[in-house]
């Protein structure tokens, strides 16, 4: 399973959760608008926060974060 | 599986639900309007509930929660 | 597997039934109007009961319990 | 797999039947009017029976009990 | 997989044949008008004969029996 | 996988044929004009032939046999 | 995996092809005129061969053999 | 997997090519006019060639050989 | 997997390239007009090269060769 | 899984972010215009960053990047 | 999972880039005007680039390289 994130701006962050009995930040990735992320679910990632004006596409359709 | 939630206003939580015989509250995300969760049933994670204004993508479709 | 329930009163609860030769109450989990539940079938949760006003999304569709 | 029974009137009862050389009685869950069970085929039940005036989701569609 | 039965009229019956070499009846379940019956295939089931004025919906449909 | 079979007609049978390297009749059920059968493919029953009047119902459709 | 053959005149052969190295016919099935067979491909069988006047169902589409 | 080959002249031939590190024919099956052919793809048979007017079922559609 | 290939004109040839660290040409079959071959993917070939004009059938629709 | 790239422009890069505990770039492709890139999701990638002018599909649909 | 190129002109090259920790060019097929390859991914090719104008087909749809 992997989801895809368009950054509309700049500074957009799409942060990492851990997977286990604790859910911490792991890994925060910046990206300038118009930069294109894809990104699984893992071993060490059991959630994704999205901050920032971005489209997020998963298999539920396009969501607009940000707004 | 995953699902998905829009935070509509600050101050939605997704809490979640720990598997196994007990179910506590092992988590509980705090979202500002407009971030974006996506987030994974786990190993430590059966059940969640959303409190705030948010909207819930799933398999079965698209739910505003906090009305 | 997991179903989506929809609080449209206060005091909703679900139900979890235990998995087993038994067939007890595990857990009942109280909901205020508006919060939304995605509960799995689990390890120790074979069938949920669902009493008071809410929307019950499933892979069969969405029904209201409570009336 | 599961199957969902939304109860129209009070006394409603889904039976599951044990699964093995035998088919008795396990179970037998009482349901009020409005109340929603939803109830997987397990390792003790591989049959189900209703009885009273229900509505029964199944992957086959949907079915009235009762009339 | 599984199967449902709706009772159409009373002293419906459903019958379990026996899965292996051999081919006889394990179980009737007698039925009254209204009640409904679903039932999985099993370790012990691998053929079932309705007798009397029921519906049978199937994943090739719905079926009338008894007429 | 498994078919459904409606006798249209007294006198109905269906056949099962031996699963390996022999091909014999192990068994043959008589139905009754209207009753219904649904019945697996197995470890002992790896094909299987309609005599008489019936509706063969199965994931490539609904054939009449018997004209 | 199985197909359904329905015999549209007398003499119609549904034969076995062997599995392996060797392809041999090790059966023979004779059908009359509106019988129906269903048949899988087993450990033993890995082709067929449809003689006569008949319809040929399988995941294809349906196809008349003999004309 | 399985293909279905359908005759429309005498003399077509559907031909096993062998799997592994060699590319041999191993079997060649003559068929008359009418007659159907079901071939599954095998331990031994990982290609096969269809000469002569036929016509071709596969998952990719109907295809006629021989023009 | 397989793909199906139908020669419009004599001299068609189907490379299949070796799997593994190496990629060279394992087998090049001939193929006069008319003539259907129905290729699978496999152990020894992870690759098919196709020349001359041929209508190429895979999952991804129907592609013509050698124009 | 795997998703296709193609460079609207030169210089578009698609990175490789690496898979555990940690996320580093391990790999950054440059393409020129009007070249393909289709890559997967493997032992060493769970994440991919695609930046300049391109156009990205995947199983989400086609998104652009790079404006 | 396989992907079909057709050359629109001649030179146009298919890359297979390496599985594992690093990524190099371990071969390039070129392919002549009109020739179709098919490739899947492979234990020791988990990513292909494609240079010159052709048609890439994936399930992702149709693409245009070279343009
Ligand atoms: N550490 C948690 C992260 C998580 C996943 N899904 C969640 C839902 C709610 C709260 C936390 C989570 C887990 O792996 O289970
Ligand atoms: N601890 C419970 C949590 C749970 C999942 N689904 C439920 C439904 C109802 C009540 C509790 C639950 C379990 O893992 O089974
Ligand atoms: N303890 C039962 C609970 C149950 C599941 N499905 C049912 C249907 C009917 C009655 C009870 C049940 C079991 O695991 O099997
Ligand atoms: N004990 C039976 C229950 C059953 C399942 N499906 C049936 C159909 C008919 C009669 C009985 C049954 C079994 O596990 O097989
Ligand atoms: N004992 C048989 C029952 C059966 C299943 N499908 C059949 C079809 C025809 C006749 C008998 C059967 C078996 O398990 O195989
Ligand atoms: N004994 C045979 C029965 C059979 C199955 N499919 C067939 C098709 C043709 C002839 C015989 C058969 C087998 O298991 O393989
Ligand atoms: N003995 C052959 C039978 C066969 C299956 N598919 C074929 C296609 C062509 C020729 C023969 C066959 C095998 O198991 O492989
Ligand atoms: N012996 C080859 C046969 C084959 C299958 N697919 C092919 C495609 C092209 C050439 C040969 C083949 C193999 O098993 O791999
Ligand atoms: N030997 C290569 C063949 C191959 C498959 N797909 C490819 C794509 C590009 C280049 C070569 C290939 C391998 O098995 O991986
Ligand atoms: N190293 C991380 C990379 C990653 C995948 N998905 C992510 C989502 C957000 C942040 C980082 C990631 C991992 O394998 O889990
Ligand atoms: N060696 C890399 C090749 C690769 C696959 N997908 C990628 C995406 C981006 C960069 C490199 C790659 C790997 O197997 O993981």
């Amino acid at each position: 399973e992997y989801i895809l994130i368009k950054a509309l701006e700049n500074g957009v962050t799409i942060i990492g959760l851990t997977r286990g009995r604790d859910t911490k930040f792991h890994h925060s990735e910046k990206m300038d608008k118009g930069e294109v992320m894809v990104a699984q679910f893992t071993e060490h990632t059991s959630a994704m926060k999205i901050r920032g004006r971005a489209q997020v596409y998963t298999k539920h359709g396009v969501v607009e974060a940000g707004n």
